[in-house]
């Protein structure tokens, strides 16, 4: 464990608590539209489920454990949340991106690409795959709407900032252990690329106390 | 040989 891994994963963390924030808050708002993403969260509830099967075979520390439950637990309370206590709020034709192809191309590419030819290895490369892609329903969204509420610019910063530390802590482990993890290294390089130009306007505008718009 | 891939990240 290195210092950038460990404030990636709780930033990780905490975007996952400014979702549940983000939630609680709408709630009161009757009516209005989330502009969460329900697709990116299912896919983030499916990241998780597909990735940690080891979870009891595969103890590496009570950290990482605590971690792995922590995720698929949020992931799929997020989910129940949207899908039924906060269905009315959830606004499906905002949310038209078309998730099944990410998941088959995922899919697909798992199948033709892994580290070994097992059901376990296979699911795992999945997860991988589409973790990369799993944020795109989500900045689909934003750009359908043109605009984005404060407090969901700051989800989207937290896990950008997440992945983005993950880079880093990839080259640090490469310099220091000899760590190599292609696949997680290229779907990784391919997820942070996609904040690019959520972070330009992030630090542009929302930092400057300016609204999040697209130009 | 080749470098294993340790998973021991989340």
């Amino acid at each position: 464990m290195n210092l950038f891994r460990l404030v990636a994963d709780l930033m990780h963390l905490v975007s996952i608590f400014i979702l549940l924030l983000k939630m609680q808050k709408t709630r009161s708002v009757a009516g209005r539209c989330s502009r969460i993403s329900f697709k990116t969260q299912a896919l983030y509830a499916t990241v998780f489920l597909t990735r940690y099967t080891d979870l009891f075979a595969n103890f590496q520390s009570l950290y990482n454990t605590t971690m792995k439950v922590f995720f698929i637990a949020s992931s799929l309370y997020i989910v129940f949340l949207m899908k039924f206590k906060f269905k009315a709020t959830n606004d499906p034709r905002l949310d038209t991106f078309k998730a099944q192809y990410v998941v088959g191309g995922a899919a697909a590419l798992a199948l033709i690409v892994n580290y070994a030819f097992t059901v376990q290895e296979v699911l795992w490369t999945f997860s991988i795959y589409l973790e990369a892609v799993a944020i795109l329903p989500q900045l689909f969204m934003l750009t359908k709407t043109g605009e984005a509420e404060v407090i969901t610019t700051h989800y989207l910063f937290a896990l950008g900032t997440y992945r983005g530390l993950y880079l880093v802590n990839w080259i640090y482990r490469y310099w220091t252990e000899y760590y190599v993890d292609w696949i997680v290294w290229i779907a990784g390089a391919v997820q942070t690329g996609l904040y690019c130009d959520f972070f330009y306007i992030y630090f542009t505008k929302v930092l400057k106390g300016a609204k999040f718009e697209l130009p | 040989g080749t470098a294993e891939v340790k998973k021991d990240e989340l």
